[in-house]
């Protein structure tokens, strides 16, 4: 028997919003502490990974751990028959289930959905927990809007860490651009830019996975970047309460 | 040039 309550259920939305452009069938895995997923994108250069801890939701049960294959467009279709405002319960009676239950309540009325699921034989990526000689927190929104200005100039956007703060730089056929922004400890926590550099780096990486994956700056007003020389990135968001969305991307490599 | 890493490169299958 597995539930878990949304209260927030626009929060549930705007997470498979974020990663439906990356990931297309994805296990969904249910445990005691909670919901998690880790998918690749299908040329394997972008990891996504999301963990939901069970205190964050408004109810939460799960005698046995799940596993839970599905689609991300059909899961998607489903919630866009939810609003923004409802409170979203995932529920299944089955040990092996073969359907996800969705039910969808507001004030004025409640809704049921079944999702067929599906079984993936996906292999899960053993990610390491890392020491990362580079870590920026900045505002999430001007991050987006970073890459998608020097998007336009060039596909591959490099990224330099220094004591300074960070520097985001295209050099393109048309021509080549810089971005730095400073550190600031504005005493706005949405504003603020924060850089531990141990280790400078210089990486490069294909903007257009910044730009599929930054929608997910609707989760939180802030993210956080942290690299290693010629190591994947990670891309987090921090979801206020329950988790987080991260995007691991895999780095170009001067030959 | 840079070539494109992926990520089986980096993380092993569990």
């Amino acid at each position: 028997m597995f539930e878990a309550k949304f209260e927030d259920g626009g929060l549930f939305k705007k997470i498979v919003e974020a990663i439906k452009e990356l990931v297309k069938n994805v296990n969904l895995e249910a445990n005691g502490t909670g919901i998690s997923l880790q998918a690749m994108d299908t040329s394997h250069v972008a990891l996504v990974a999301l963990q939901l801890n069970e205190k964050g939701f408004k109810k939460y049960r799960c005698e046995k751990s799940l596993t839970m294959g599905l689609s991300i467009e059909n899961l998607q279709k489903i919630l866009k028959c939810s609003g923004n405002d409802d409170q979203i319960t995932l529920r299944t009676q089955d040990e092996e289930p073969t359907t996800l239950s969705f039910t969808f309540e507001s004030k004025n009325r409640i809704s049921e959905f079944q999702l067929n699921l599906m079984s993936l034989d996906q292999e899960q990526l053993g990610v390491p927990d890392t020491e990362y000689s580079s870590v920026v927190r900045m505002p999430s929104n001007e991050f987006t809007k970073i890459c998608r200005e020097l998007g336009n100039i060039n596909e591959a956007i490099g990224i330099e860490t220094s004591k300074e703060g960070i520097k985001f730089y295209v050099k393109g056929d048309i021509g080549e651009g810089q971005v730095s922004v400073k550190i600031n400890d504005t005493e706005k926590p949405e504003e603020r830019v924060e850089c531990e550099v141990d280790e400078p780096v210089n990486l490069s990486f294909a903007v257009r996975y910044f730009n599929l994956f930054n929608k997910a700056s609707a989760l939180s007003s802030q993210v956080i970047l942290s690299m290693s020389q010629d190591q994947p990135l990670v891309i987090e968001y921090i979801i206020e309460e329950m988790g987080s969305l991260k995007l691991y991307l895999a780095p170009k490599i001067n030959d | 040039d840079y070539s494109q890493y992926v990520m089986d490169r980096f993380y092993l299958d569990e």
